[in-house]
């Protein structure tokens, strides 16, 4: 009996229908979003619960989007490796050409706010790995991409105002966005582009943003985009959740000081939630400090410690994680690790899955496994330690990256540089 | 950045607080309800 419940504690049972998930099953709603004041429901854009559902939009396309991660890897490396003497050229790791998002159907998760007065409801990407918050703005002065829901038009909204170039918020786009404010008419114009060659350009402004009734924030920094191109497939914007002094967190910290949580469903027919504030955090919630990146103040730095895999500790030295150190990031899809730490975990993940049938690698996920056939498979928990003593054991979506029933692949990747 | 969901990161709630200079984790469950 002992063994068994062993056996229980270190492995994840999943049936594997699970990872394909019907499309047309209900929405079913987080209760946290649903009762807590400050709390948005987390959806995946092309879910039963999203309000933005297009018809048109393609069934995601995985090798697409394991590409495009593998883009925003390598610009958070090269912002971040500045002391690297091969430093990887901006152009040369992100030579992706910026498409009409409407292209590409990824799974994104969107949350829903109001702004402006009067309120229009919009959906917006949200973004630990980003600080600036921008929605597309009419007239498009120069190009729009598609979006489901009507594009914010600042000239009927009596809570919008333009920022002066002159001002200090202007002179602290810097930071946020990595291209200084610019003037129009003494008007701020800020400029944003993203690791794939998504670009926002437009005017910095204040509005009023609305989460719920009684949460309501007055003269928020934000950008209305008048040029904007990208992967962004029907949203409005992004909601930047960095710790830039422009971030949306940093901005509301005298309400929710700069606290806020989030789950990501692991399936389109759920919500999750994106909460500001401390309001519901649970107290089973174990915390690791906050480590300051050089060259990355604005992102999450994470100190690992150690990973176990099946209730194992890896045999990996510190400097492997401390050396390059970590950061923690919503919109990185694929968790990278330094290589000699991914090796052990892909050893001691393949050791376990043994009884298994090993297929080729996909994309940039190399152990993979065909489980046509199957109802149901054991896998290994994966935990990660952190500095301070924190262990968290990831969810059993958590592990594995499903293609298609013969493709299901360890859910990590390994970064080519022991200093990434 | 290409901006999608991080796949570790599904059905735990991650606490960030940016105050106390701390990210939390705790295990929410499947459909994070």
């Amino acid at each position: 009996a002992q063994e068994k419940q062993r056996r229980a504690i270190d492995s994840h049972t999943i049936q594997l229908s699970s990872l394909f998930p019907s499309s047309s099953s209900p929405c079913v709603l987080s209760t946290r979003a649903s009762s807590t004041k400050s709390s948005l429901h987390v959806t995946h854009r092309h879910g039963t619960c999203s309000r933005i559902t297009s018809a048109k939009a393609k069934s995601p396309d995985h090798a697409e989007i394991l590409r495009l991660d593998q883009a925003r890897v390598n610009s958070i490396h090269s912002k971040l490796s500045k002391k690297l003497t091969d430093r990887v050229r901006q152009s040369k790791s992100t030579d992706l050409p910026a498409k009409d998002g409407s292209t590409y159907g990824s799974g994104n998760f969107v949350v829903t706010l109001g702004i402006g007065t009067p309120k229009h409801d919009l959906s917006l990407i949200f973004d630990t790995g980003s600080d600036l918050t921008w929605i597309q703005c009419e007239p498009c002065v120069r190009t729009c991409y598609s979006q489901k829901e009507p594009i914010f038009n600042p000239s009927s909204s009596s809570s919008y105002h333009n920022v002066s170039c002159s001002s200090a918020e202007c002179s602290s786009l810097s930071s946020a966005t990595g291209n200084s404010g610019t003037c129009s008419a003494s008007n701020c114009v800020y400029g944003i582009q993203y690791g794939d060659q998504s670009f926002s350009v437009g005017f910095l402004a204040k509005e009023k943003f609305t989460l719920t009734a009684s949460n309501v924030f007055d003269g928020v920094n934000f950008g209305c985009g008048e040029n904007n191109q990208g992967l962004f497939t029907g949203v409005a914007g992004l909601l930047g959740l960095g710790r830039d002094k422009l971030s949306f967190p940093s901005q509301t910290a005298a309400t929710y000081n700069k606290i806020f949580s989030y789950c990501l469903p692991s399936s389109a027919s759920y919500t999750g939630h994106l909460t500001f504030g401390s309001a519901g955090v649970s107290r089973s919630v174990k915390f690791t400090p906050i480590s300051t990146i050089t060259d990355g103040t604005s992102f999450y730095g994470l100190d690992i410690v150690g990973i176990s895999v099946g209730g194992q500790k890896l045999a990996i030295p510190p400097t492997v994680f401390s050396t390059p150190g970590a950061l923690i990031d919503s919109g990185t899809v694929i968790s990278r690790l330094p290589p000699k730490a991914y090796a052990a975990l892909r050893g001691a993940f393949k050791a376990k899955m043994s009884q298994y049938k090993n297929t080729s690698a996909v994309s940039i996920l190399d152990t993979c496994y065909d489980l046509t056939g199957l109802k149901t498979v054991t896998i290994p928990t994966v935990s990660f330690y952190f500095n301070g003593g924190a262990v968290v054991q990831l969810g059993s979506k958590g592990v594995l990256y499903a293609f298609k029933m013969s493709q299901v692949c360890l859910a990590f990747a390994g970064n080519s540089d022991d200093n990434n | 950045a290409a901006i999608f969901g991080n796949v570790q990161q599904q059905t735990l709630e991650v606490v960030y607080d940016g105050a106390a200079g701390r990210v939390g984790f705790a295990p929410n469950g499947w459909g994070c309800t």
